[in-house]
């Protein structure tokens, strides 16, 4: 049975430029995981969350584009196309569900769009720098072994040009898409190369039970000049089951008095 | 302070809203931003528990009770806050991000706020050409009493000016922009340090997206009938 709730995905990470990426993702996941082993590879260690051009500072093979005038040596997406800044990230993870939980995979936010491989099995992440995705991988979990993910990341649509003498965003092209439009260069900040491509916040898996709580939203309402106090909470509640869930549902405000101290 | 228990039946495959009976606190103590009193933050856990299997799922925050609100004056085009019934004289800094590699981590992000804090401010503005912040970043706003003022993906130079003249119907799919959007608010709105989204740095985003943001963050109608101090914002 595996430990309810979330374990982020945060380490042990390997990228590879797609262009330099033979394989599909369906091989990457189940006959030809990758490795670091040979000198050879296209594959390095990866910073996830983070963006291709923070894992290819964090590999020395592009200079520190926020020291001196070293930004200018960074190829831009624009003159490199979206292909030079499409990347493969993989990692391994282990999870054992029993009879009656459902684990998600859970990403916080892309930069842009991604391919997600469990497994040797495809999902697709739409658009949107500023989304949460979340997958059901209860039914295609290898519960007593290594679980392969591998994510294509593909940069915004958009990526723009910059001019010669820069200018506020650049040509303006990412203005298009849904992303960060500080990207493209601005007053007060030269272009980012790989416009912040990249599995930019958490990754996790999230172990639940039958029920599942998603988005809890908590209101207060004031009255008798702040005496008077009530709080309001709404959640949704998904039953991922083929039978009547009877549930308690249980809702504790504590406040901390002094440490380590609550009044229950 | 307080626990209450309810029980529910959820017929299979099915994803439903609840909302708990309204639970009394007299007297809480409040949130306020830096330098107007204390942080007072509660730690509220919901966990669901099915019969027959035990805890199913659980979450927990850490909320403030706060009432912000904001109007334009009149008199100066300025907007006006009250934080609690209390005028609030706003001393801010721009925000765009903390690292153009987006290497965010909670020890950086505490750091940087901490400092804003130290220097004497109360709000953080994000600006629209950066990103929608994340939980952590919010977070320590909790923590040292930084409102944020949180504006959506929408510049003037990006969409609608700038040389040449960009699309002033910017972004190009916005049934997208408004998903993200939703999805945004949906992940940040629990913070009590949140105190006002913006459409875009410098201009409004296209009259459809305008609309429906403002639609979407408008106070729900049972709390404006609920809520007598709502008026006095």
């Amino acid at each position: 049975m595996a430990e309810l709730g979330k374990t982020e995905l945060d380490s042990g990470w390997l990228a590879a430029r797609s262009t330099e990426v033979d394989l599909t993702g369906i091989q990457l996941t189940t006959t030809h995981p990758p490795s670091l082993n040979s000198s050879s590879s296209p594959w390095m260690e990866a910073v996830v969350p983070g963006t291709v051009l923070g894992t290819l500072l964090k590999n020395k093979l592009i200079p520190d584009p926020f020291y001196g005038l070293e930004n200018d040596a960074i190829l831009d997406i624009g003159d490199s196309g979206r292909d030079y800044y499409t990347f493969w990230f993989f990692t391994t993870f282990k999870c054992a569900p029993s009879g009656n939980q459902h684990v998600d995979l859970n990403f916080r936010a892309i930069n842009y769009s991604a391919e997600v491989y469990l497994n040797g099995h495809k999902k697709i992440l739409p658009k949107g720098m500023f989304r949460r995705h979340s997958l059901d991988i209860t039914d295609i979990l290898h519960p007593d072994g290594q679980n392969l993910l591998a994510v294509l990341v593909h940069p915004p649509d958009h990526p723009g040009n910059i001019p010669p003498k820069g200018g506020q965003g650049g040509d303006h092209e990412i203005g298009k898409d849904v992303a960060a439009q500080y990207v493209e260069g601005w007053d007060w900040m030269t272009p980012i190369r790989d416009r912040n491509t990249g599995i930019w916040d958490e990754v996790s898996i999230y172990v639940t039970g039958p029920v599942k709580i998603a988005d809890p939203h908590l209101v207060s309402s004031f009255f008798d000049n702040y005496e008077r106090v009530y709080l309001h909470a709404t959640i949704e509640l998904e039953n991922r089951n083929d039978w009547v869930a009877e549930c308690s549902l249980i809702i504790h405000v504590t406040t901390e008095l002094v440490e380590n101290a609550c009044l229950v | 302070e307080q626990l209450q228990t309810q029980n529910l039946s959820i017929p299979p495959g099915a994803h439903i809203d609840y909302t708990f009976p309204q639970l009394f606190f007299y007297k809480p103590n409040l949130w306020w931003p830096n330098g107007m009193g204390k942080q007072s933050l509660y730690n509220v856990a919901i966990t669901v528990e099915v019969k027959g299997y035990g805890e199913s799922d659980s979450w927990s925050h850490q909320f403030g009770f706060r009432q912000i609100g904001s109007t334009i004056d009149n008199a100066t085009g300025g907007r006006l806050f009250k934080v609690n019934g209390q005028p609030i004289f706003i001393r801010g800094g721009n925000w765009i991000l903390s690292d153009g590699l987006l290497r965010l981590s909670k020890k950086r992000y505490q750091t940087d706020i901490k400092f804003h804090a130290d220097m004497n401010f109360n709000m953080i503005r994000c600006w629209g050409g950066g990103l929608a912040e994340r939980p952590e970043f919010y977070h320590y706003c909790d923590i040292y009493g930084l409102l944020v003022w949180q504006e959506f993906w929408i510049t003037g130079d990006c969409d609608g000016r700038g040389d040449p003249v960009s699309n002033p119907n910017g972004p190009l799919d916005h049934d997208l922009f408004l998903i993200c959007a939703r999805d945004t608010v949906k992940l940040l709105r629990n913070h009590p340090s949140l105190a006002l989204w913006v459409g875009g740095n410098e201009q409004t985003p296209p009259d459809d997206i305008n609309k429906a943001l403002k639609n979407d963050l408008k106070l729900h109608p049972y709390f404006e009938s609920l809520n007598e101090l709502s008026s006095t914002f």
